[in-house]
């Protein structure tokens, strides 16, 4: 563990927190895409099954526990609890165009050719595109509250820390595992654009809006 | 720990 992964983990934490909260405290999902929320179930399901064949430390074990709990608390408040506030009409990226090619990547290029391999790859290759419905959403609405942008920057934050792990980790482990870097700077360039608007808009105190 | 089969990362 060093410092980058620590940060990186509580960025994730923080996300999946504020995501929550904001749900919760509003009483309402207007401005988040069911669709990534999905995604993201699926991608800690596939990943952490590991949970049941390999123990790494509690606070490994323990994370994982929190972010599959964490995925499918969001989708219960999003598709039952307050399904009435979810914007249908603005999520409408087509997930199977994600889901197809990111199966038959994981399926072309993995460490290991074994169930639990390819569902973690599956998942690594996934998580990296999963964001994609949401950053539809607030390009088609052209804009974000402030909480679903702080929650955004969170989530890109996480990958780019773990980008930074990486280096740390061949440089001073001789670690290095090509699927989760090329898929972490993948996942890490898709939130580029937001983060230029987040920095130059939001922390200003300006609303995250596009130009027309 | 090269990749394989042990993933030590969330």
């Amino acid at each position: 563990m060093n410092i980058f992964r620590l940060a990186g983990d509580i960025a994730h934490l923080l996300a999946v927190i504020i995501l929550l909260l904001k749900i919760w405290k509003s009483r309402s999902c207007a401005g988040i895409s069911g669709r990534s929320q999905l995604l993201f179930a699926i991608v800690y399901t596939t990943r952490y099954l590991d949970l049941l064949t390999n123990f790494v430390s509690i606070y490994n074990s323990v994370m994982k526990v929190v972010f599959i709990a964490a995925s499918y608390a969001t989708l219960y408040l999003m598709y039952m609890k307050f399904k009435a506030t979810y914007d249908h009409n603005h999520d409408t990226f087509r997930i199977e165009f994600l889901l197809i090619p990111v199966t038959a990547l994981a399926l072309l290029v993995n460490h290991e050719f074994s169930v639990l391999e390819i569902l973690w790859t599956f998942s690594i290759y996934l998580e990296s595109v999963a964001i994609l419905p949401q950053l539809f959403m607030v390009s088609k609405t052209g804009e974000a509250e402030s909480i679903t942008s702080h929650y955004l920057f969170a989530l890109g934050s996480y990958r780019a820390l773990y980008l930074l792990n990486w280096i740390y980790r061949y440089y001073f482990e001789g670690f290095f595992d090509p699927i989760a870097v090329v898929a972490g700077v993948v996942q890490t360039v898709l939130y580029c654009d937001f983060f230029y608007l987040y920095i130059t808009k939001v922390l200003k105190g300006k609303k995250l809006s596009l130009p027309a | 720990k090269e990749g394989n089969n042990f993933h030590d990362e969330l």
